[in-house]
């Protein structure tokens, strides 16, 4: 089964 | 004090009823260079990123940096009162927290003017990288309405691969499964027809269609669409509007547990 992942790993939060 | 006029109301109109359902809340950051949005949807899996430059406008004046904190679906409500051949006029003063919207009929014997509340809204706002993709599609934006709507009747998340010869869309479920083949064609009639892969490693990444799907209402903003994907990275969906911007969808990958 795959996990959906959300996006704040992926972009930096500033 | 910020103007900005558009010889028609159409392009603003579809714009909002193509991210409204994404995303009901979002600030509308206004600079010299123009007007830009970007917000998450509830989830935060997917993000809309819009931007506008401002010599796409008939008229745009924008004395200082500002924002403009909107409920999409209410500014939805007020678009819907314009003609798509309307000249559609926004103007805000910092001073007072409301937005103008007047359009005007093509033969001016119509004006409208509607007053939209302006919000304040918190949102994290998220840098993206202007990253080099892995793969980069672009095909008739509505050939990919039409692939991930037919794979989202057959499941809920489409297994999408890059190669060098084609790009392949798969979906499973309860009653079976389903893959779509594209191949590149380059030689057609208009280049809004053609199917372009440009790749510079294979990729293979699942998305949630549910998420695509909703992406896809942007299609009447523009002939074709560029899907951009890298490895283990959000694939990027974008729409560009012609000569003045672009419309930017991201969602996150679904990862194997």
């Amino acid at each position: 089964e795959s996990s959906q992942q959300a996006l704040f790993p992926y972009f930096a939060q500033f | 004090m910020f103007e900005a006029q558009m010889a028609q109301a159409a392009l603003l109109k579809q714009i909002i009823e193509s991210i409204r359902e994404l995303i009901t809340e979002a600030t509308f950051e206004v600079s010299g260079t123009g007007m830009m949005l970007q917000a998450m949807d509830s989830s935060h899996v997917s993000l809309v990123a819009l931007n506008l430059r401002s010599d796409g406008f008939q008229l745009f004046r924008a004395d200082r940096p500002f924002s403009m904190g909107m409920n999409l679906n209410h500014m939805a409500k007020m678009l819907k009162c314009a003609g798509k051949d309307d000249t559609l006029t926004m103007r805000a003063d910092e001073a007072n927290d409301l937005v103008t919207f007047l359009f005007e009929s093509p033969g001016n014997e119509r004006l409208a003017e509607f007053e939209l509340k302006l919000m304040d809204i918190t949102s994290e706002n998220l840098g993206i990288p202007d990253a080099e993709y892995s793969a980069t599609v672009s095909m008739p934006s509505a050939e990919f309405q039409r692939i991930v709507k037919d794979l989202g009747s057959i499941g809920d998340t489409v297994e999408i691969t890059v190669t060098k010869d084609d790009v392949r869309f798969a979906a499973s479920g309860d009653i079976g499964n389903a893959t779509i083949k594209c191949r590149q064609l380059l030689d057609t009639e208009k280049p809004e027809d053609r199917t372009l892969i440009e790749m510079v490693e294979p990729v293979n990444l699942t998305f949630a269609l549910r998420y695509l799907i909703n992406f896809s209402k942007a299609t009447s903003l523009a002939p074709s669409v560029t899907i951009k994907l890298s490895t283990e990275m959000p694939v990027v969906v974008e729409y560009k509007l012609s000569d003045i911007g672009y419309v930017r969808f991201y969602l996150a990958p679904k990862i194997e547990d």
